[in-house]
């Protein structure tokens, strides 16, 4: 399911990483579709990070993304 | 805090770790400290002892690595990833590593400190996961601190003694 790049505000290089960022990150065994949508995972970052759930991209997220990190997944089941 | 899928822990009481290679940005001896150092912030914690070996396969293997170092997890070079580390268990598990592409420091000052990174992804070699409290070691993401003032936080504590359980003399 994608997420909408338009109501983002945020460039198409930004875009491709925050996606990168949530297949990498937000990880689901669940073969279900809706549990592997870049929207499910993205309102699981926000709530990880305790930022409104919104499920919408946003520069403030895209920063969060851009952060130094630990490569091991916040979210794997 | 939280704690690993299905919460893999170590059963023995003495866990074994070995220092595989090293980054030229620190004396190696520097980062043979720092290593003891991130390790003994759990074990004060916990009625786990670490021990060194130098040849072997230990519980925990460290090492800096760069790019694709051979566990699908290849890493990014300078920035984002900074290094990952796998949960208790045989071959791969508890081994931990960095990516060699960073500036590696052992301070304040630019680069990424070694200690909180050590001591962040020793947590997850003992089975933790990532914590969603900001001030705690666990959260996913790096900030530059000064390593006088570092340590757990109640948080970290707490998760790694729901898997351990308290040392006797705490």
């Amino acid at each position: 399911l994608p997420l909408s790049r338009e109501a983002a505000d945020v460039s198409a290089l930004q875009w491709e990483q925050a996606q990168d960022y949530l297949r990498k990150f937000y990880i689901h065994d669940s073969k279900a579709k809706e549990a592997n949508s870049l929207v499910v995972k993205l309102k699981e970052m926000q709530k990880f990070f305790g930022l409104p759930v919104t499920g919408k991209l946003s520069p403030q997220i895209v920063e969060l993304m851009q952060k130094p990190r630990c490569g091991v997944p916040d979210v794997a089941k | 805090y939280s704690l690993m899928p299905d919460s893999p822990k170590w059963h023995s009481r003495e866990v074994t770790y070995r220092i595989m290679s090293y980054t030229s940005d620190l004396p190696q001896f520097k980062v043979d400290q720092i290593v003891a150092k991130a390790l003994r912030m759990w074990s004060k914690q916990i009625p786990l002892k670490f021990r060194r070996v130098r040849s072997g396969t230990a519980d925990i293997m460290i090492g800096f690595a760069k790019g694709d170092h051979g566990d699908s997890l290849p890493f990014d070079g300078p920035g984002n990833t900074l290094a990952h580390a796998f949960a208790p268990g045989p071959g791969l598990g508890g081994d931990a590593h960095f990516d060699k592409d960073e500036y590696w420091t052992d301070g304040d000052g630019p680069g990424v400190n070694f200690l909180h990174a050590a001591t962040h992804e020793f947590g997850h070699s003992l089975g933790l996961g990532h914590s969603s409290d900001p001030n705690a070691v666990m959260y996913p993401t790096y900030g530059n601190g000064n390593p006088e003032d570092f340590r757990l936080t109640e948080d970290d504590i707490e998760g790694i003694q729901e898997l351990y359980g308290k040392r006797d003399d705490l």
